[in-house]
């Protein structure tokens, strides 16, 4: 069988929160939206990179999925993104880091890679490159979820509980409750 | 964490990761995701997007390994990603990735629960699963 194209949603969550079978289906459908989508644009003829661009931002404006609209909170309460592209063809690539206003941060990455002399944009300048480029700028309020939020605060409770000394190979116990790696 | 690799019909292969981070990071902390090399690779013979632990997805290089170990010692897709997650492993990090090479192989090894994972065929066949 020829696959044209794969996705992922993400790891490490089912041992930290309750999957029922109406959320274990609400995430296959999720996914197979973001498959179709992707599909779509390959039988009509378009790049890798517009296929890519459009499963994922099925999965950024899903707040099943911790990225764009389902990110979790920083320590300062915030939803902080990062994403990237790469296109195999010349590699070119694209990728934004540390962004709170960019409703589809697979968008900027790519904006990034086809319209800047650069690789990779930070901050409030990536912010601010999005927009000239013509990108949908939110409220960072737009990326608020309440089970995002209480996944922070019970973090936060536990580390209180339980502090931990970091390095590198070791994270806080804490940190396992709802980690949402990325 | 999400992400995608696709193969059009020009035979071009491009890969993108899109992530929130991880829950009460600080310090402006930036993992694998927007890390080309990282977290995203791709190049004429294969994509890659991984998930996971993103400090050690970054001090393996873990998307690039894979196409390094495809290119470098002529090892098939799903030796070169499932030996590139081990070596993670070893490291003491965890988490995944998703490759799909130019011939429309895909490898989706992980080594942690919680894995959603999806592929459609040139038929339009699609697989939608999740590894607890």
């Amino acid at each position: 069988k020829k696959y044209v194209m794969v996705i992922h949603g993400g790891a490490g969550t089912i041992t930290r929160e309750a999957m029922t079978p109406e959320k274990e289906n609400a995430y296959k459908a999720k996914l197979t939206e973001a498959l179709k989508a992707g599909y779509k644009e390959l039988t009509n003829g378009k790049t890798s990179v517009e296929a890519v661009a459009a499963a994922i931002v099925i999965l950024e404006d899903s707040p099943l999925f911790n990225a764009g609209k389902g990110a979790v909170f920083t320590s300062d309460e915030k939803n902080e993104l990062d994403a990237s592209i790469m296109s195999g063809k010349n590699k070119s690539a694209g990728a934004i880091a540390g962004v709170h206003t960019i409703k589809n941060p697979i968008k900027a990455a790519i904006a990034v890679m086809e319209k800047s002399e650069h690789v990779m944009l930070s901050g409030e300048g990536a912010e601010k490159f999005a927009k000239l480029q013509g990108l949908e700028i939110v409220d960072p309020k737009y990326f608020w979820t309440k089970e995002r939020w209480d996944g922070l605060q019970k973090v936060k409770k536990k580390e209180a509980q339980n502090p931990t000394k970091i390095s590198q190979n070791n994270l806080p116990a804490s940190y396992e409750i709802d980690q949402k790696f990325g | 964490t999400v992400g995608a690799v696709a193969l059009d019909r020009k035979g071009n292969i491009a890969a993108g990761t899109s992530t929130g981070g991880m829950t009460n990071k600080k310090y402006g902390r930036i993992g694998d995701a927007p890390i080309i090399g990282a977290g995203t690779y791709a190049n004429t013979q294969v994509g890659i997007s991984g998930t996971g632990w993103g400090e050690f997805f970054i001090r393996a290089t873990a998307a690039r390994t894979v196409a390094a170990k495809m290119e470098y010692l002529n090892k098939d897709l799903k030796t070169a990603a499932q030996e590139t997650i081990d070596e993670i492993e070893k490291m003491g990090g965890d988490g995944g990735l998703i490759a799909l090479d130019k011939d429309g192989n895909i490898a989706m090894p992980f080594n942690t629960a919680g894995m959603y994972r999806g592929a459609v065929s040139e038929n339009g066949e699609i697989e939608v699963e999740i590894y607890k």
